[in-house]
């Protein structure tokens, strides 16, 4: 269960200061999918990052599964995301130094009972490029990667951020009917951005964002 | 007038050995607007990447503007490229330490006559963000700095690599009718790749990869 209260984001730095999320409340439920959607500048990654503990906040409060991330440091808080949580970053974040398989197994490895890796390539088509490195890759391929390296571990809650952005239709489908598969399977909770409605489809509840601001959350029945 | 002939690109790095690019023949007339579809890693990049010189060929020919482009030293290439080209990245390719001003005033400091740099911003909506640095703006915000970018000078040739891929629907259909008004007001040749294939209605020719190689080429009436 996650849980929000009253929570408000400033970014400052020096003249310049954005009231980037203004008194967010609201709460996600264990193996629940929830979809952000929303403008350009809107605040969605910023949503997602506080949530997942990797932005701090500067008023309200987050809890997680009973533990108030919001009150702890840093340090704590990586600790907590590492055991918990798996993050498909809008920008990938692949370890450049790494190859394919060796960003994907970082991931593994903070698991005690992670997917084969290799299963989890093959799932998203990128097997091929196993010894790669990131910068021999195309913009969909670092994108799989950065997605097999979140699911590898089998997170309590994964966190998606235009996990299809890249993608054409065919592989978006492939990508999305895996996140289904593993909230269906293994009861993860889901959030995920998109800018794309028609992926809204597979979710239980629909948080609209503008400025900052929750402008409307729908319940649906998920596909 | 861009043509290709018979070119074929192969990475080569150690054991990695992809055939990127097979036997490619095609030409793109002045003014046209050309759409890239294919499948990820099916080369659409690697096509773009070097029908705009920023990447070498191992076989044929590439003739821009009656200029051999693909007989030009990297050194000759980028001087080509500055003085004609625009190229807005599938990854932005934002200077980090540069603010989103400076990062545009690059691109028209390279043109005899380009557009006023707040009036571009202004078109993509990121003025707001002017003295902000690219940690400092969301994915679509640094996807928009890099679209001013390439616009600001005015280029005779328009690539883009998924220009629009982090952007919700209302910016991506003004960030589209500002490209095809470039190409309507100055004729600027536009040559887009998207895994979107409704956006591909704006173009005069539709050319779709799979494998390194062109499996179709569509002519159509641009809307
Ligand atoms: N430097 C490189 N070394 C080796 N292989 C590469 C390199 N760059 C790209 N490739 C490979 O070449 C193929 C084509 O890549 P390209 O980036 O052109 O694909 P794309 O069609 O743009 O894909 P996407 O839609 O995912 O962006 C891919 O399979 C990719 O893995
Ligand atoms: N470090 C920062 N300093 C200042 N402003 C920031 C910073 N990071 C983000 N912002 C601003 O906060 C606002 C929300 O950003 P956020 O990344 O959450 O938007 P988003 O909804 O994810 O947008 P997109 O759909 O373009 O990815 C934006 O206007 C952005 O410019
Ligand atoms: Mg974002
Ligand atoms: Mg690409």
């Amino acid at each position: 269960m996650i849980t929000v209260k009253n929570v408000t984001k400033v970014y400052q730095s020096g003249d310049i200061k954005v009231d980037a999320l203004k008194n967010i409340d609201l709460s996600i439920n264990d193996g629940e999918i929830v979809v952000l959607l929303g403008p350009s500048g809107s605040g969605k990654s910023t949503l997602l990052n506080i949530l997942s503990g990797l932005d701090s906040i500067d008023q309200g409060e987050i809890v997680i599964n009973d533990q108030e991330i919001s009150s702890l440091n840093q340090v704590e808080r990586t600790k907590f995301r590492r055991n918990n949580l798996g993050f498909i970053f809008q920008q990938y974040n692949l370890l450049p130094s790494l190859t394919v398989f060796e960003n994907i197994e970082i991931g593994a490895q903070l698991s005690k009972n992670p997917y084969e890796i290799k299963e989890i390539m093959n799932l998203v088509g990128i097997e091929a490029h196993i010894n790669k490195y990131p910068y021999q890759l195309s913009g969909g391929e670092q994108q799989r990667v950065s997605i097999a390296r979140a699911i590898v571990k089998k997170p309590n809650i994964l966190f998606c951020d235009e996990p299809t952005g890249a993608l054409d239709e065919e592989t978006s489908k492939e990508v999305l009917s895996l996140i289904q598969r593993l909230n269906k399977d293994l009861k993860t909770t889901i959030v995920l951005i998109t800018h794309n409605p028609s992926i809204a489809e597979i979710a239980d509840k629909v948080i609209t964002l503008n400025s900052g601001e929750i402008v409307n959350i729908k319940n649906q029945i998920k596909k």
